[in-house]
């Protein structure tokens, strides 16, 4: 382990991936510690920076109102990138995630209405890795993955969201739809 | 404190003898057995023969033959050292026959022993008056006043020594007391004087072979036996009980317990992972493991290797325990992701085939991938779809302009076999619901279909069809029924260095959080029985004609449950994932609830 | 924080992995 003075930064040569990242969260953390100009920070979310992420995203939903899809999506990414940069490691765990899922839902929808499949999926992927799991999230990844052509893995999606909520109307349907080409998938 | 030891060589001949046969006789018959029935054992084990395998046979290219006959040529090297040991061990047992029988030192020792029955030259089942018979007229013939005046001294004295053994021997079988002293001491004048001795020829223990025995002692005790010993240990050290060596399950565990969801689960990450294994190391150590990753990617890729291709073989080989190995580290870690992957991962070794939508129609024998993937006019990625075209159209599709190969290549795509579920349920022997803290199985009643079968709802199956037999035994062991079905066929994987008959692994999935519960449980029991029906989706027209259940076999899978049914009455869900290790496509992903009930 | 960052990264590989592997 040897520490480069001029830059600040730790490096370990040639050591494992999982070494490496670790070591690369030490340099990120002490970066910003070293930026970090207010003595007395605390670990509630920087407000500055949560207003700007929060113009950013209304713009996105003005666009929205104003059926300017493209815009939406576009600043909706922008303010996602912003929360992404301008969030230190230190701020509140659960304020980031809640924010950067609230953001994603949007996107997500966005995403799905310009026919952006893939990026919708994987928005959703995420989601359900970060631990949400309502049934929307369900209908949607059904939906992607039907249009997707990946039958297989939507039916184990529209089962499990079943299995979490057997009543859900929307996920019955898309779970009969989904059999049927399945069915014809098989020939 | 000075033992005697076995003079004339006595007692040890014996003691050799009886270690020799302890050997000799159970290694004979395994033999013999071996010999006999070896050939038949193959030919008609269980496994019950399908025409994949002799495709597979045929399709087999030159190198993965010549692979395999110089894999299998050492067995029956093994077989002849065998049957040296049994040779010479029964030339030994013939010497030491030959050598007790010479030796007339055993045979006075022999006739020490007290026979009443051999001295009165009866039967030893006779009656007492046959004795008394039989006694009285030895008497007779050898009273010492009967006998003859002109005997020499000599003579007589012999002849009143047999007199006195006849009477003794008389007494032996009828006084009581003479009797209880035959019986417990073997002899009626009661306890012989009985030497002990150590069952060691003489040659060994004088002075001048001891020396050779005292080194042969420390040669045995301070090295061959420490050898074998040590031998041995590291052995069963290194190997785990699913047979993988311990440093590559432990590769696998600390790849599995550092496994961030950052990182993408593809096949490509699995074969990275076991080309880290200790076997690929032990096997060729001058080899790096990403020589391993280009090689198991060449076969997957089916190019040839240039001189590592023995080295290639040999590994996709290994790689089969390797991965099974990685699919239950995978299964403890509750990973699905990793599990299905490391499947996927077997299935495209074994098919030689890379993971694509397509790799259902790529494994079929002679097809021109280009042409299809190019051609395909509408997306046919299963070989179902395949199917609803006719014979004609399916060789323009696949490229294949042989007749006879099309043909082929059509035999062996409606002999995939295809599971079709029918039946699925938790169920607990004996009890009608899932009662709290059962333990419950799941019970699966599927049909081996082909992918050119019509297609028919599960309900068309009646319910008899699908019961279990409820007498005693099924209810004490339920899965006993389930090891009466026939062991799977050989599996049509031309491009694998070794014959397989593959499996299907059963994975169960909590569906509340989507990880694994339990360790898959291998599935290598189903008939094919189906897979000969013609049945074809071209030609039946109306199913309730046409559809008669009692031609189909039901297949039975049983999955035991790892844990007790929960406390609390209540529906839970799990998904159950049966994937083949052999081909693409015949996998079955289906929701089972268990309905906790009191 | 920076495990949720990765993660989110993770998703344009994702998306390459999976576009190209269906």
């Amino acid at each position: 382990l040897n520490y480069n003075s001029n830059s600040k930064l730790l490096e370990v040569p040639g050591c494992s991936e999982d070494v490496e990242m670790n070591i690369q969260q030490i340099n990120k953390l002490t970066q910003d510690l070293v930026a970090e100009n207010n003595p007395n920070f605390t670990p509630q979310p920087h407000d500055d920076s949560t207003s700007m992420i929060k113009k950013l995203f209304e713009s996105g939903l003005k666009n929205l109102q104003q059926q300017k899809m493209a815009e939406a999506l576009k600043s909706i990414n922008l303010a996602i990138e912003m929360a992404q940069r301008k969030r230190a490691p230190w701020e509140a765990f659960a304020v980031q995630l809640q924010e950067l899922q609230f953001m994603l839902k949007n996107r997500v929808d966005l995403s799905l209405i310009q026919g952006k499949f893939m990026d919708g999926l994987q928005d959703l992927d995420f989601l359900q890795n970060t631990g949400l799991n309502s049934s929307d999230v369900f209908i949607r990844k059904t939906d992607a993955l039907m249009k997707l052509k990946q039958y297989e893995l939507a039916r184990s999606e529209v089962e499990r969201g079943l299995s979490l909520d057997p009543t859900n109307i929307k996920l019955k349907s898309l779970h009969i739809e989904n059999s049927r080409r399945l069915a014809e998938y098989n020939g | 404190q000075s033992y005697d030891y076995d003079e004339g060589s006595e007692t040890w001949p014996f003691f050799m003898l009886a270690v020799l046969c302890v050997i000799l006789v159970p290694l004979t018959i395994m033999q013999l057995w071996e010999a006999l029935a070896g050939g038949e054992k193959d030919r008609s084990s269980q496994h019950q023969q399908h025409v994949l395998g002799d495709l597979s046979e045929r399709y087999t290219g030159n190198d993965v033959r010549t692979f395999r006959a110089k894999y299998a040529a050492k067995k029956s090297k093994w077989l002849a050292k065998r049957n040296l040991v049994i040779i010479a061990g029964w030339t030994i047992v013939a010497y030491l026959v030959q050598h007790i029988g010479s030796n007339d030192a055993i045979k006075d020792a022999a006739t020490l022993l007290f026979d009443p029955y051999a001295l009165l030259d009866i039967s030893a089942s006779s009656t007492d008056r046959e004795i008394r018979s039989a006694y009285r007229k030895l008497s007779i013939k050898f009273h010492p006043d009967k006998l003859a005046k002109d005997l020499k001294p000599e003579e007589r004295s012999v002849l009143e020594e047999q007199y006195v053994m006849i009477t003794k021997a008389y007494k032996a079988l009828t006084d009581e007391i003479t009797r209880e002293n035959y019986l417990k001491y073997g002899h009626p004048d009661g306890p012989q004087a009985t030497s002990h001795g150590i069952a060691l020829p003489k040659f060994l223990v004088d002075s001048s072979a001891s020396l050779v025995m005292i080194v042969g002692y420390i040669a045995l005790l301070g090295f061959i036996l420490p050898f074998f010993v040590s031998r041995w240990w590291s052995k069963t050290q290194s190997m785990t009980k699913k047979g993988i060596h311990v440093k590559s399950a432990s590769y696998f565990s600390d790849r599995l317990f550092n496994f961030k969801p950052s990182q993408v689960v593809t096949t490509q990450l699995m074969i990275r992972w076991i080309s880290h294994s200790e076997e690929f190391k032990l096997m060729f150590p001058a080899l790096a493991p990403n020589i391993f990753e280009t090689l198991l990617h060449d076969h997957i890729n089916r190019k040839h290797s240039g001189n590592l291709q023995t080295t290639k073989f040999r590994i996709v080989a290994k790689s089969h325990i390797l991965l099974f190995g990685l699919l239950d580290i995978a299964t403890t870690f509750r990973n699905l992701e990793i599990s299905n992957a490391a499947i996927d991962t077997l299935k495209a070794l074994v098919q030689a085939i890379p993971l694509s939508p397509y790799s259902q129609i790529l494994q079929l024998p002679n097809v021109d991938a280009k042409r299809f993937v190019e051609g395909s006019v509408d997306d046919i990625r299963t070989l179902g779809k395949l199917f609803t075209y006719d014979d004609a159209k399916i060789g323009k599709i696949l490229g294949i302009e042989d007749a006879t190969q099309l043909q082929e290549t059509l035999t062996v795509a409606s002999n995939i076999p295809y599971l079709k579920l029918i039946r699925a349920e938790f169920k607990v022997p004996g009890e009608s619901v899932i009662t709290p803290l059962s333990t419950p199985h799941i019970s699966l009643k599927v049909l081996v279909r082909s992918a050119k079968h019509k297609f028919f709802s599960p309900n068309m199956i009646p319910d008899e069809m699908c019961q279990d037999e409820q007498d005693f035994d099924s209810l004490r062991d339920p899965f006993a029924s389930v090891s009466e079905q026939p062991k799977l066929p050989q599996s049509f994987a031309p491009y694998f260095p070794a014959k397989r008959s593959g499996c299907w692994c059963a994975l169960v999935v909590l569906q509340k959080d989507g990880k694994v519960i339990q360790t898959p449980m291998l599935i290598d029991r189903l008939s094919f029985a189906n897979l000969s029906q013609d049945f074809d989706k071209r030609t039946v027209k109306d199913l309730d004609k046409d559809f008669n259940p009692e031609n189909w076999a039901v297949g039975t899978i049983k999955i035991p449950f790892s844990q007790p049914a929960p406390e609390e009455k209540g529906d839970y869900f799990f998904r159950v994932i049966i994937k083949s290790t052999e081909y693409f496509g015949p996998d079955l992903d289906f929701t089972v609830s268990m309905a906790v009930r009191e | 924080n920076q495990a949720l960052k990765r993660r989110f990264q993770a998703i344009l590989l994702r998306k390459e992995v999976y576009s190209e592997q269906w």
